[in-house]
């Protein structure tokens, strides 16, 4: 363990604790995509299935059932919950993420470090963590005004993977053998997708202003 | 090469 990934755990814990509070505080999930909360359920779940086979740590396995549990129950409370369900943008929420799903599957049988079952399931949950925040931000774009605390929720969500990137290179200088490469190459393009929303949080923070997001 | 089998990273 590295001070970068350590700051990128806690920086992914905190994006989901934002996300918690805005959903407990306000009992509403207007703004927030049901379809980026399905996306992230499937890749903890696809990736962490080692929790059982694995032990590497209490940290790891603990944070791995943080994750799983806190992104199930956010799904569930985005369709079940009587309250919170009515405020689902359910109709600007229609990017149609199941091309991801099976996209990132396809790329995961033909690209992996070794065609085992568990493997796939692991490359599959690298790629399409990589643009599980499609969904996300289309919807802030078409919502137009972002609130806060959805608007910090996405920017700690899109740091937390420019920390791993950090962690990535520090292992790189400092292990013999170590290649992640299929972690690096998606988590490069992940940290991406969110820079022209870097910019237009920057924006809103330097001119103390409203997130605005251009359509 | 047993570090490299198993994914340590969440």
């Amino acid at each position: 363990m590295n001070i970068f990934r350590f700051l990128g755990d806690m920086t992914h814990l905190i994006s989901i604790l934002i996300l918690l509070l805005k959903i407990y505080a306000t009992k509403s999930c207007s703004g927030i995509s049901l379809k980026t909360q399905e996306l992230y359920a499937l890749v903890f779940l696809a990736r962490y299935l080692d929790l059982f086979t694995d032990f590497i740590s209490v940290y790891n396995s603990v944070m791995k059932v943080v994750f799983i549990a806190s992104s199930l129950a956010i799904v569930w409370c985005m369709r079940r919950h009587r309250v919170v369900r009515r405020s689902y943008d359910k109709e600007l929420d229609t990017f149609r993420h199941y091309f991801l799903v099976a996209a990132c599957l396809a790329l995961a049988l033909l690209v992996q470090e070794k065609f085992t079952f568990l493997e796939v399931l692991w490359a599959f949950s690298i790629y399409l963590e990589a643009v599980a925040i499609l969904p996300q931000l289309v919807l802030l774009q078409r919502s137009g005004n972002v609130d806060n605390l959805t608007g910090q929720y996405v920017f700690f969500l899109g740091a937390y993977r420019a920390f791993y990137i950090l962690n990535w290179i520090y292992r790189y200088f400092t292990e013999t053998h170590f290649s992640r490469w299929i972690s690096c190459v998606s988590g490069l393009v992940q940290t991406a997708l969110y820079a022209d929303f870097f910019y237009y949080y920057f924006i809103s923070w330097k001119n103390n202003s409203k997130l605005q997001l251009p359509a | 090469h047993y570090m490299d089998d198993y994914h340590d990273e969440l």
